[in-house]
C-alpha cells in the first residue's frame, strides 16, 4: 500500500 | 491599525466555509499588501494558503503587521449575522484583543457591529518553494467537486494521471473501480466550462480523497479550479479570486508500494 506523506516532508519550516 | 472594507460579506463567509473543516484556529496576517493566512491541518497532510490582496478591499489600511489569532468556528458564528450582500468592514488596533466586524446592508439602514475575541496562536510558517509543475489542469470547479464526490463513494484514494491523452482520475475500492478521463475543451462563449491541460512531462500521483473533498468546499469562490502536479511533490489546488487574491490548498501525496 501507499503511505500518506506529511506536508512537512516537502515544505520546510521558516 | 487595520481597517479593511469588503463590498460583499459573501467573500469572507465563503473563505471561512472553505477552510474551517481543515483548520480550526489560525492567524490572519495583516500587512499593507493585504490579509493572508497559512495553516496546516492537524495531521500535517494538507496546507491552506490564502491571500486577499489589499485591492480586494476598498478602502484598505494597515499601518503595521498585525496577526489576528482567530477561532474559525467563532468567526463563522459572527459571520452568520451578515447577509451575503452586506458591506463588511474589519477593524483592529495595532496590538488587538478583539477584531471588530461591521455589517451594513446596501441601503445603509441597518448597521450590525460585533467584536470577536482574539487568541494567541503560535503558528509555524512553511516556505512553499516555487515549482515549475509538470502538469497544470484548469477545469470547472463544479466538475472537480463532482469527480471528487463520485470517487469518494468508491475509494479513499484517487490517482490523478496526466499524459498526452489528457487527465484521468482513477480509484479502486472494495466494490470495484472507477475512472474519469478529461480532455481539453474550449467553449469561447462559456470560458468557465473550459478544460485546459498543460503538460511538460507525464505525471501520476495518488491522493487521499478526504482532503480533496475538503478543498472542494471552496468551489463557490471561483468557477474554475487549477490543479498543479509534479511527481513526488504536493498537489496544489488553486481557486483564483478577483484582484489576484487566491486560496490555494496543498496536499502531500501517498507514495510507495
Amino acid at each position: 500500500d501507499r503511505s500518506q506523506k506529511s506536508i512537512l516532508g516537502f515544505f520546510q519550516k521558516k | 491599525m487595520l481597517e479593511a472594507r469588503l463590498e460583499q460579506a459573501a467573500l469572507l463567509k465563503k473563505v471561512v466555509d472553505a477552510i474551517k473543516e481543515l483548520v480550526q484556529e489560525c492567524n490572519f496576517d495583516c500587512n499593507d499588501s493585504g490579509i493572508g493566512l497559512q495553516a496546516m491541518d492537524n495531521s500535517h497532510v494538507a496546507l491552506v494558503s490564502m491571500f486577499l490582496k489589499s485591492e480586494s478591499f476598498s478602502p484598505f489600511r494597515c499601518d503595521r503587521n498585525i496577526a489576528l489569532g482567530i477561532n474559525l468556528n467563532a468567526l463563522q458564528k459572527v459571520l452568520r449575522a451578515a447577509q451575503n450582500e452586506d458591506i463588511l468592514t474589519l477593524k483592529a488596533e495595532d496590538a488587538p484583543d478583539v477584531v471588530n466586524l461591521v455589517f451594513e446592508n446596501a441601503t445603509a439602514d441597518r448597521i450590525s457591529e460585533y467584536d470577536l475575541k482574539l487568541m494567541d496562536i503560535d503558528q509555524e510558517h512553511l516556505g512553499i518553494p516555487d515549482t515549475d509543475y509538470a502538469a497544470q489542469i484548469s477545469m470547472p470547479s463544479s466538475e472537480f467537486q463532482r469527480i471528487t464526490r463520485d470517487l469518494s463513494a468508491i475509494s479513499e484514494s484517487v490517482t490523478i494521471e496526466c499524459n498526452k491523452e489528457g487527465v484521468s482520475f482513477a480509484c479502486e475500492g472494495d466494490i470495484g473501480k472507477g475512472n474519469i478521463k478529461l480532455r481539453q475543451y474550449t467553449n469561447v462563449d462559456k470560458p468557465a466550462e473550459n478544460v485546459e491541460v498543460n503538460m511538460t512531462e507525464p505525471v501520476a500521483l495518488t491522493f487521499a480523497l478526504k482532503y480533496l473533498g475538503n478543498f472542494c468546499k471552496a468551489s463557490g469562490l471561483s468557477e474554475q479550479v487549477r490543479l498543479c502536479l509534479s511527481n513526488e511533490v504536493p498537489l496544489m489546488v488553486e481557486y483564483a479570486l478577483a484582484n489576484n487574491s487566491y486560496i490555494r490548498f496543498y496536499l502531500a501525496p501517498k507514495i510507495g508500494d
